[in-house]
């Protein structure tokens, strides 16, 4: 899990992961 | 060709066209100008406190959030198996997996500098239904969203605590 | 017969490029390695848009936490709805402030918009598909949609826009060469009655333009008709951003000094223009449309990404 610092009191969040066979960098942007 | 990009559009030049057609507020508008700061991110979350603090954190706050997990064993106090029920409010009549597990290890990076590493670790069903233990390899299509969005959650918790 | 030949070259060529997107899925059209952003539905409207220009995209799914599944695509529609329902309810400023984005239907229901009905594909399907759902619906963009295997949720794999399938086409069809008609006999052109308005317009009317007319832009004229400039509903990011609340009286011509100064500039073509260079161009630059003037710059009509997929797919 990759983590943002916090701003704004917004997370983010990440984690790279395998679609098929491709990559994705999923990032979820959420309140505190 | 006659494609072209009309002159006009250009921001620089359309201001000075504003600025010379004489328009009041011309003057107090700036172009944004949204620093397009790159997000510094980080594995894990960091903490100087003390290991067995840091710890005693983590389970208050998955304790909080009504998750469970696995007594750790005495050689490996640092990493907690957690299992997280997942109800998402609407009943659903399909059995799918509902309980997520979550594998959180705590690192030393150097001196008094520890990370906090969260990893995904499949799914299992509360009603006991063994679920298909794809493993690792095949299993090519899995939303991370749900696990996104409970270590948003246990993250918040732990900033909230601390 | 030369002009007979190149017509058949590009009937040929339409058809060749036809079959490459029957014969490709919308998965081959991700890069090997990519991001998405997706946004939680509880997070703030105005949290939301910082988030979009600090990432410089202007759309992005939503996640709903509390059923765990999509919650559509976040759009510039969306904040043209915020402004609106905001000019008709000036004293409702501290709901607008407070607005989140699972609040937005409620933006669409008060002010009597029908939502944008997104669709979605799944990546494994024709990319040929894929386009004429987005024809279909009038929507720019699709969603990729897969299925967690285990949860059986669903998952948001990416989102394909108009202007990425005709770049994936202008960097591996050869055959766009053979595009050698001029546009002007393709009867692919929107012109005639086009909504339009002048620098000194308000703002939320050209708004108002871009919501009635149900288009994604509005070109600017002179006292003569020449093409002078453009408002794009992607401009109504940096009008909110900077304050809607003292932005609405503004003139169109101001509203646009927002614009931030990497800003390309408005595309413009000639009837006489083939789709050769056409889809040259959206291979090396951001552009999204083109407005077609004459030789005095009077404007003429509109070429969108819209009608040259439409081409693509039926015509010839």
């Amino acid at each position: 899990l990759a983590t943002s610092s916090i701003k704004h009191n917004t997370l983010c969040v990440a984690s790279i992961v395998r679609y098929k066979r491709k990559y994705v960098t999923q990032m979820l942007y959420a309140p505190l | 060709s006659t494609i072209a990009i009309l002159p006009s559009s250009l921001p620089q030049i359309h201001r000075a066209n504003m600025l010379a057609a004489g328009s009041a507020a011309a003057t107090k508008i700036s172009p944004l100008s949204i620093k397009k700061s790159k997000t510094k991110w980080h594995f894990g979350i960091r903490s100087r406190s003390y290991p067995l603090d840091v710890m005693g954190e983590i389970y208050i706050a998955l304790k909080n959030l009504g998750a469970e997990w696995a007594k750790p064993s005495e050689e490996d106090l640092w990493t907690i198996k957690v299992r997280w029920k997942y109800d998402m409010g609407q009943p659903t009549n399909e059995k799918i997996p509902d309980l997520m597990k979550m594998v959180i290890q705590l690192f030393q990076i150097e001196a008094n500098n520890y990370l906090v590493d969260f990893k995904f670790d499949g799914w299992e069903s509360s009603y006991g239904d063994a679920s298909p233990s794809s493993n690792e390899d095949e299993m090519s299509t899995f939303s991370a969203y749900p696990f996104l969005h409970l270590t948003t959650k246990l993250i918040m918790e732990l900033a909230v605590n601390s | 017969a030369n002009s007979e030949t190149i017509s058949i070259e590009q009937k040929l060529a339409v058809q060749s490029i036809r079959r490459f997107l029957e014969s490709k899925t919308s998965y081959d059209v991700l890069p090997v390695s990519y991001r998405l952003i997706v946004m939680d539905t509880s997070l703030l409207v105005k949290k939301s848009l910082n988030i979009l220009l600090q990432n410089n995209i202007v759309s992005a799914p939503l996640w709903d936490s509390h059923t765990s599944r999509f919650a559509g695509l976040l759009t510039s529609s969306d904040f043209i709805n915020v402004i609106q329902y905001y000019f008709s309810n000036p004293d409702k400023f501290e709901l607008v402030d407070k607005l989140q984005l699972d609040g937005l239907k409620d933006i669409e229901r008060a002010i009597g918009v029908r939502p944008l009905d997104q669709g979605s594909i799944h990546p494994f399907k024709p990319l040929y598909e894929a386009c004429c759902k987005m024809i279909e619906s009038r929507s720019r963009r699709i969603p990729l949609i897969d299925q967690d295997e285990e949860t059986h949720r669903e998952i948001v794999v990416s989102v394909l826009t108009q202007y990425r399938i005709l770049k994936f086409v202008a960097l591996n069809c050869r055959e766009t060469r053979y595009l050698k008609r001029p546009i002007g006999e393709l009867n692919i052109i929107t012109q005639g009655n086009l909504l339009s308005c002048r620098m000194h317009t308000p703002v939320i009317d050209v708004i108002q333009l871009l919501t009635q007319g149900g288009v994604s832009s509005v070109p600017i004229i002179d006292e003569h008709g020449r093409l002078v400039n453009v408002y794009e509903a992607v401009d109504v990011l940096g009008l909110i951003k900077g304050g809607i609340y003292n932005d609405l009286s503004l003139s169109v011509g101001e509203a646009l000094m927002r614009r931030s100064d990497d800003f390309e500039g408005v595309y413009t073509c000639t009837k006489n223009d083939k789709l050769v260079t056409i889809m040259d161009t959206i291979r090396k630059s951001r552009v999204h449309r083109f407005f077609v003037v004459d030789e005095e710059g009077l404007l003429i009509g509109v070429l969108t990404l819209s009608d040259i997929l439409k081409y693509i797919l039926f015509e010839e």
